[in-house]
């Protein structure tokens, strides 16, 4: 608050120097903008409820942060891959098709945020394999997992699982890096689509992949999947522009949710 | 001219403190940003303040146009006034945040804690 009264009353005063005559105006301009988007408590918390960090988000901001404390730079941990931003991005496919085999699953992540001054340098995907109850309708031996790029169908990574030895569930982490490197080529529009599918043994023959323990049905948004994507900023990023990114969607939201309404209005009228 | 007193501060007129680090705890709750901000919800930013007169501590770190402006004002003070006391050296520090999609993410915000006061 005390930065916001600083800003607000010397922004008029400043233009009167050789700075842009428009910059004390569109400061205070904005400020408002920011008290008036605040919403309510009750609001912000129905919001922050609605978003659920994975745990793997929050371990990376308790590493780093404990790290700064040391006065170690984040960049230096391998996991990070000199990365200063990390964004998780949640799975929104669903599994259909409940009683027939599940050969392939599609991943879908809307990327749309994903800023092209940004330099990427790392992405994998990460998704939570259950113990399979039903394992035993699997032969035992040891199967394979490919992830696949939903258009051209190459093979992005692989990776082997024994079902009978790992009961345990647990995280399985593919790097798709290889597709990110040709961006434009592989997303659908903001989509980027990924298609995991699995083999027994030697055999191309599919399995199906609840055996396996990737059935989507009854997750918990913590055990959905998600897309970490690691990016490296060249400029200095600020606060603010994370705000003004906040209020533009919460705009649309608000004109969507206006344009609905009016809508709901129309079709009740012509009834 | 005002003496020292055995800690090497001046009796008589109030003095104003010399630029230095002072606290400045920031609430990301109180700001009403902890609707997009995760974690942290508060963190000790610091702030600089006090006077940069002459003759300015080699531990603020002048540079050579400080100098020379807390000269002059030393001399003059209605033709010039004291050289500035801000940060020179700032740290990150980890924000996990939702974005304007609903993502979660992680960045390292750069100059978000004063390490350093100086004049400049």
């Amino acid at each position: 608050s005390q930065s916001a009264a600083i800003i607000s009353s010397s922004g008029p005063k400043r233009s009167k120097g050789t700075r842009n005559p428009h910059d004390g105006q569109r400061s205070s301009k904005f400020l408002k903008e920011i008290l008036a988007s605040s919403p309510s408590l009750s609001r912000r918390e129905d919001f922050r409820n609605a978003v659920v960090p994975h745990d793997y988000m929050i371990s990376i901001y308790r590493t780093y942060s404990a790290a700064e404390k040391l006065g170690l730079n984040a960049s230096f941990f391998r996991s990070s891959k000199s990365a200063n931003t990390i964004t998780s991005f949640v799975d929104r496919g669903k599994d259909d098709l409940l009683h027939s085999p599940l050969r392939r699953q599609t991943y879908l992540f809307d990327v749309s945020t994903l800023s092209d001054k940004e330099e990427l340098v790392g992405a994998e995907l990460r998704i939570f394999r259950k113990a399979p109850g039903d394992f035993l309708m699997s032969p035992p031996g040891l199967y394979n997992i490919h992830l696949l790029s939903c258009r051209s169908e190459k093979l992005l990574d692989s990776r082997s699982l024994d079902v009978q030895d790992s009961q345990k569930p647990g995280w399985e982490v593919l790097d798709v890096w290889g597709m990110f490197k040709n961006r434009h080529h592989t997303t659908q529009g903001n989509q980027l689509c990924l298609q995991l599918k699995g083999t027994f043994g030697q055999s191309d023959s599919e399995t199906d992949l609840r055996h396996l323990g990737f059935g989507r049905n009854g997750r918990p948004q913590q055990e959905k999947a998600i897309l970490v994507v690691y990016t490296r900023s060249k400029k200095r990023e600020n606060l603010f522009n994370e705000m003004k990114e906040k209020i533009k969607s919460r705009g649309s939201r608000r004109s969507e949710e206006e344009e609905g309404s009016l809508q709901f209005k129309a079709r009740r009228r012509r009834r | 001219t005002a003496q020292n007193n055995r800690h090497g501060k001046r009796h008589g007129k109030k003095s104003k403190s010399r630029c230095s680090k002072k606290a400045l705890h920031v609430n990301f709750k109180e700001l009403g940003w902890d609707d997009w901000i995760i974690a942290p919800l508060d963190y000790e930013a610091y702030h600089c303040e006090g006077v940069c007169d002459f003759p300015l501590r080699s531990h603020l770190e002048p540079t050579n146009h400080a100098i020379i402006q807390t000269l002059m004002n030393s001399m003059d003070p209605n033709s010039t006034p004291p050289s500035c006391c801000v940060p020179t050296k700032l740290s990150p520090i980890s924000i996990l945040y939702i974005d304007s999609g609903n993502n979660v993410v992680y960045k390292q915000y750069e100059d978000m804690v004063v390490e350093q006061c100086g004049c400049r």
